[in-house]
């Protein structure tokens, strides 16, 4: 967080920026269910906050153990554990035998420090991963209060019971959180909207209908496509991005060449030492040179920094291979592989130095070519700035959603790669109490953040216009108009099932101009559409539902996106919007179609009052292809000159029924 | 058959203003599969009683099928594990 907000226009010096005008998020309360927290350290002071909000009903439960136990301030105003779920299914008592745990909201683990300091963490100066990196680092809300909810063990990297979790959703719900923040994801293929084994989609439910918005991450399964998870309508699902910043290490060879690439390597330069590539006798080679199945002996490579060509699994392969070549005496590594953007120091600061396969190969050609070919290793730089561009992560998980492929999901993209913030001393890979981490768990409370600040400038608004406010104003381009790119294999330029609405955008949310909005007839709607039945809608909402004898089209939900998976003629959606701005106003439409797809408006001009503050209109969509297409992409954009309310819009031709992911 | 797992059992929306007649109106519902009030009170795991209603508890398989075809009853379901992103 030292770079993201910067990334993300929250600079604390700017005082155009809502940090300011919504008093840092004060006032408002930021749920997060996760593995606890770690409340000694500093980025949970609560110097500077006012009394706790009269409102809030939850407690502050120390723990069971003297070593485990946690006392709130005004910073974390709550603190609860929830295990019985999950010692039930694991029988008692919790086995730690390979990490340390607390029966208590402590935080063994560091992913609850982490995430929630992200949120709402205060301001801590001159912070840094071992001189990388180095800045401020804070939450979004920095005076927002943290209610902690842990749900997660640290028992395989961390695991989470879904019956632990919907305890901790109905508490919160009653205890007053406005906010919930969860960084937690189950598996494909996923279970249904209304079944509780999902444990998030029922909870958020019933917080989403009362106000509070409820912010997961979409998964890290990525690149592939249809591997979001979370994806009811109702939760603001979050996709993870870079920011503006890298660590480039520079790669000296003996012919004078230089090559970067990048590592968390913070040691003394190597200087000069000898370059070898382990290559195998007989029909393959490469074989000796696969970073995961590296075998090298002392003889080797000891004093010598040793070059590999990761295939798979590139993060074990490197943590691999780097053991490896450590135990036989080497003294660096540079790994070859494809890009995945997430970084890793190699422990105890080993150099190693990821490249991608072009430059891999151009080293291997000089090892090949030259009798005694040498390299010297650098070590890391901090890079910051325009000339970095974001782009999606590689792992982050895309749509389309495979539930209901008309729901766009992910809804929102935020930073979520190489994350310096707060964590517990027990992290192993802690320094000085930081760690940087990547994942949508990264990206999710820097959303969370931002809902926070919104909620503190409106409180009135929805979960829905929030989530329609990030969606329509999300950038999609850089400062300079340059188009966001997903890596991937290859890279490509990003779509909605990349980064949803685009990377978040604060300020912009914080005025969209208009909304769609949306309430539990919304939602029922969405439920008759997706064919569950009336007596387990009826049950959800709390009253008789009798779904219409024509049910309803999931394309006329009032998301702020418009997906249509199976297009074969035309078809016609309706939108709702509200405005939220300046009561007299005049919008006009911008169409961006997809490629050989018409939209037509009606009406295309939406006039505002004092009396007209909704405004319905249709959008028939027709299609000139006579084939099954994949997705086409576009936008629609209705401006009053001064504000910008995009939707994507992603449209797919099926001329015949689709037999697989065509 | 022999062996309890922990199901939750899903009601929907709260239909109790008070949260303790939330809880007794669970343990009432579990005690109907089983023998008595206090077997059902060692078996439940959590009561859900402000933002919705439902519980959870420790169900043989017939248990949770009984549960299951309760009035009232919207699912009742096998817990599982999620893991951190």
């Amino acid at each position: 967080t030292t770079r993201s907000w910067d990334f993300l226009g929250l600079s604390s010096s700017s005082p155009s920026s809502i940090l300011v005008s919504s008093k840092m998020g004060d006032g408002v309360i930021i749920g997060v269910l996760d593995t606890g927290v770690w409340p000694e350290s500093e980025v949970f002071k609560d110097e500077g906050l006012g009394p706790i909000p009269s409102r809030w009903k939850g407690v502050c439960e120390s723990g069971k153990h003297s070593n485990g136990k946690v006392r709130c301030n005004r910073k974390i105003i709550g603190a609860r554990w929830f295990v019985d779920g999950f010692l039930a299914e694991y029988g008692q008592p919790l086995n730690t035998s390979d990490n340390q745990e607390y029966l208590s909201p402590r935080d063994a683990n560091g992913h609850g420090t982490h995430t929630s300091s992200t949120a709402a963490g205060a301001f801590v100066g001159n912070v840094s991963y071992k001189g990388l990196a180095s800045g401020t680092v804070r939450g979004g809300a920095p005076h927002a209060r943290l209610a902690i909810y842990k749900v997660c063990w640290n028992v395989l990297g961390g695991q989470c019971a879904s019956a632990d979790i919907l305890k901790a959703l109905d508490e919160a719900i009653h205890d007053g959180v406005d906010v919930l923040s969860l960084s937690i994801g189950s598996s494909i293929p996923l279970f249904s909207d209304v079944d509780e084994r999902d444990g998030i989609a029922t909870g958020s439910f019933h917080a989403v209908t009362r106000g509070i918005t409820v912010v997961c991450g979409a998964a890290n399964d990525g690149p592939s496509a249809q591997t979001v998870q979370n994806t009811a309508p109702w939760i603001l699902t979050v996709a993870a991005s870079t920011i503006d910043r890298t660590f480039p290490a520079a790669i000296k060879l003996g012919n004078n060449k230089t090559f970067l690439g990048q590592a968390l390597y913070t040691g003394k330069e190597i200087g000069f030492r000898r370059l070898v590539y382990p290559e195998a006798s007989g029909l393959d080679p490469n074989s000796a040179g696969v970073c995961q199945a590296l075998s090298v002996s002392p003889s080797l490579v000891a004093g010598k920094v040793v070059l590999c060509f990761a295939s798979t699994t590139p993060r074990v392969s490197i943590f691999r291979a780097a053991a490896v070549v450590r135990a036989a005496g080497g003294v660096g590594l540079i790994v070859a592989k494809n890009p995945t953007d997430v970084l890793t120091s190699c422990g105890d600061n080993f150099p190693c130095i990821e490249v991608d396969f072009e430059i891999g190969t151009h080293i291997l050609f000089y090892i090949r070519s030259t009798r005694s070919p040498e390299a010297k290793l650098s070590h890391s730089k901090t890079l910051v700035g325009k000339r970095t561009l974001a782009k999606v992560a590689y792992f982050s998980s895309r749509g389309p959603n495979s539930i209901a492929p008309a729901i766009l999901k992910p809804d929102i993209t935020a930073p979520g790669v190489n994350i310096l913030a707060a964590t517990s001393p027990l992290d192993q890979l802690a320094d000085g109490g930081y760690v940087m981490h990547s994942g949508t768990s990264m990206s999710t409370p820097h959303v969370a953040g931002i809902v926070a600040l919104l909620k503190a400038l409106h409180p009135t608004w929805s979960p829905a216009a929030i989530k329609s406010a990030l969606v329509t104003t999300a950038w999609r381009k850089d400062q300079s108009g340059f188009p966001i790119f997903a890596d991937g294999s290859p890279q490509k330029l990003a779509n909605p099932f990349d980064y949803g609405g685009g990377i978040v955008n604060p300020n912009g949310a914080a005025d969209p101009g208009l909304v769609y909005d949306m309430g539990t007839v919304d939602y029922m709607h969405y439920l008759c559409a997706m064919d569950y039945n009336n007596s387990a809608i009826s049950r959800l909402v709390g009253r008789s539902i009798v779904c219409p004898s024509e049910k309803p089209s999931l394309l006329d939900i009032n998301l702020p996106s418009i997906t249509i998976p199976s297009l074969r003629h035309s078809t016609t959606i309706t939108r709702t919007v509200t405005n939220a701005g300046a009561s007299k106003a005049i919008y006009k439409a911008m169409i961006d179609s997809p490629f050989g797809i018409t939209m037509v408006l009606n009406p295309g001009v939406l006039v505002f009052n004092s009396t007209t503050k909704k405004i319905s209109y249709t959008v028939t969509v027709t299609t000139i292809h006579q084939v099954n297409t994949g997705y086409f992409f576009g936008s629609l954009t209705w401006t009053d000159g001064i504000h910008n309310v995009t939707s994507p819009v992603s449209v797919r031709t099926e001329v015949l029924q689709s037999y697989e992911d065509d | 058959e022999g062996k309890s797992k922990v199901h939750i059992v899903y009601l929907g929306e709260n239909q109790h203003n008070d949260p303790a007649l939330a809880v007794d109106y669970h343990h009432e519902m579990l005690a109907t599969v089983v023998e008595s009030k206090e077997i059902a009170s060692d078996m439940m795991i959590y009561s859900y009683k402000h933002g919705f209603s439902g519980f959870a508890a420790k169900l043989t398989e017939s248990q949770a099928q009984r549960l299951a075809e309760l009035p009232g009853v919207i699912r009742v379901i096998p817990n599982r594990i999620h893991r951190l992103q």
